[in-house]
């Protein structure tokens, strides 16, 4: 899976997932990533989450919506939202997946409970990116 | 507010060999879609763009070099949102399209609809003037070896319930 998210000078928010899947699934199977609230979600008033991982976890957790739920009701930074959903949908459901949100205020959220997820955003003129847990 | 795009490329078991090419798909993806926010092109743009660089390499599972389904074909689905007006374009079961990415922002600007799928979602892009590729040409080695093991695990009663989305060879049970 891959995934894309922007905000811009006027705080415009868009979000994009695209993705083959899963190997080996039934034919007509469909995953997270064309669920708008599972896979892909984009609010100029709280944020936006692309979200990648096991796909009935990810759509059964609605786990761009809970990412944007703790931002919006609970007052978490993006960081803070992302890690906390994902901890708690490994936890209940046991398949991992990552996310990347941005917020309203432009703060960027990343997080994963699967062993990687390949990362990159440029804030400013500089670029980060990462793979491993805590990069 | 500073313009800021990020990108993800997969979740998952990922090798110390496939690490590269991920790095490299990545930075390239966030660099494409940054310029385009750079140059005044909007936040839908931008995603689009970034989530096109990213099906256009097969270090990643999206459009070409995405995994097999167990019939041994392409699947993919794609989905895109606007934050402003809550606009959304979703698609699935799309078949031999390089950009299902783009597929989806049409569903989204060019119907009074949501999310199409399957076969009437192809018959939109074929309308919408997509290029239809022969379906084997989005398959990579790496796509066809993946299946292979996914039935060979299974034939050896390995739970396959977390299949991979990762194509690596050392970590059978790997979550995707």
């Amino acid at each position: 899976t891959v995934g894309a998210v922007a905000i811009d000078r006027e705080g415009n928010i868009a979000v994009a997932t695209s993705t083959g899947g899963i190997t080996g699934k039934v034919a007509g199977r469909i995953g997270d990533t064309p669920i708008l609230g599972a896979g892909t979600y984009a609010d100029n008033e709280i944020g936006g989450v692309s979200t990648t991982g096991h796909g009935e976890t990810l759509m059964r957790f609605n786990a761009a919506q809970r990412i944007l739920q703790k931002i919006s009701c609970h007052n978490m930074s993006a960081q803070e939202a992302t890690e906390a959903a994902l901890k708690e949908m490994t936890a209940r459901l046991v398949g991992t997946g990552g996310a990347i949100t941005i917020d309203k205020k432009g703060q960027i959220g990343i997080y994963f409970t699967s062993k990687r997820m390949a990362w990159a955003y440029i804030k400013g003129n500089e670029l980060h990116y990462g793979i491993n847990a805590g990069e | 507010m500073e313009p800021i795009l990020i990108v993800h490329g997969g979740a998952g078991d990922i090798t110390e060999a496939r690490v590269p090419g991920k790095f490299t798909g990545v930075k390239k993806a966030v660099r494409e879609g940054f310029k385009v926010l750079s140059d005044g092109g909007s936040v839908l743009d931008a995603v689009e763009k970034a989530v096109c660089s990213m099906e256009l390499d097969d270090n990643f599972n999206a459009g070409y070099g995405s995994v097999l389904n167990i019939e041994g074909y392409i699947e993919m689905e794609a989905s895109i949102m606007h934050g402003k007006d809550l606009k959304a374009g979703c698609c699935t079961l799309i078949k031999g399209i390089m950009h299902p990415i783009s597929v989806a922002r049409r569903v989204m600007e060019k119907t009074n609809h949501t999310f199409l799928g399957g076969e009437n979602a192809m018959e939109f892009a074929r309308r919408e003037n997509f290029e239809l590729l022969p379906p084997d040409s989005l398959i990579t080695e790496n796509a066809k070896r993946a299946l292979e093991e996914f039935k060979e695990n299974q034939k050896k009663g390995v739970d396959t319930t977390f299949a991979r989305t990762e194509l690596d060879k050392t970590e059978p049970n790997g979550t995707g």
